[in-house]
């Protein structure tokens, strides 16, 4: 989901 | 988030204050740099792209914003502020970084997680982080003593992207679709760029002597 592909960290 | 990478992030954060006390209080850059600061500022323009359309935490929000002006301001420093730029060693600093950041962009063009725009500046900043720091490593085999604040600076740097590494083998075995293969391997070479430098710290460290690195 949309979630997953969101780079959460830096 | 997970204490590798939670502890990865504070030992980045603290790379940077130590380069900024440095700076601020030497009012000096000399040993530093400046290409390997403007690639780090590339870095994180391009790595934080999603700060406008993804909020993630404000933890995250903050950090991405302090790593953006703090590299920024070290940039400044060292081109525009009257003490500070003098001590630049421009005649040392000699390492072509515009091939690093072709080679990165070329690189994330291939390879990436999906051609998107995002993706692919995602991409470039993974692969030019991993070789942001061959300027600053060949400067300090040229300028062979190191004072004590940039030696401390190069092993945080080093030591945030090795946590991250073991951040990633924790989430790789904790979570069920968990791959971060470019950052990873990416991770990988980065951390590898600075093993000399880790041993010449450890001996340094060990025999209580200043660090030198072999000219």
């Amino acid at each position: 989901d949309k979630d997953d592909d969101k780079h959460d960290e830096l | 988030m997970n204490i590798f990478r939670f502890a990865g992030d504070m030992t980045h954060l603290i790379s940077v204050l130590v380069l900024l006390l440095k700076i601020y209080a030497t009012k000096s850059c000399s040993g530093i740099s400046l290409k390997t600061q403007e690639l780090y500022a590339l870095v994180f323009l391009t790595r934080y792209l999603d700060l406008l359309t993804d909020f993630i935490s404000i933890y995250n929000t903050v950090m991405k914003l302090i790593f953006i002006a703090s590299s920024l301001a070290i940039v400044w420093c060292m081109r525009v502020h009257p003490i500070v730029r003098r001590s630049y060693d421009k005649d040392l600093d000699t390492f072509r970084h515009y091939f690093l950041v072709a080679a990165s962009f070329i690189l994330a063009l291939l390879v990436n997680e999906k051609f998107g725009f995002q993706e692919v500046f995602w991409a470039f900043s993974i692969y030019l982080e991993a070789v942001a720091i061959l300027p600053q490593l060949v400067l300090l085999q040229r300028s062979g003593n190191v004072d004590n604040l940039t030696g401390h600076y190069i092993f945080f740097l080093g030591a945030y992207r090795a946590l991250y590494i073991l951040n990633w083998i924790y989430r790789y075995f904790m979570e069920t679709h968990f791959s971060r293969w470019i950052a990873c391997i990416a991770g990988l070479v980065q951390t590898a760029l600075y093993a000399d430098f880790f041993y010449y710290y450890y001996i340094s460290w060990k025999n209580k002597a200043k660090l030198q690195l072999p000219a």
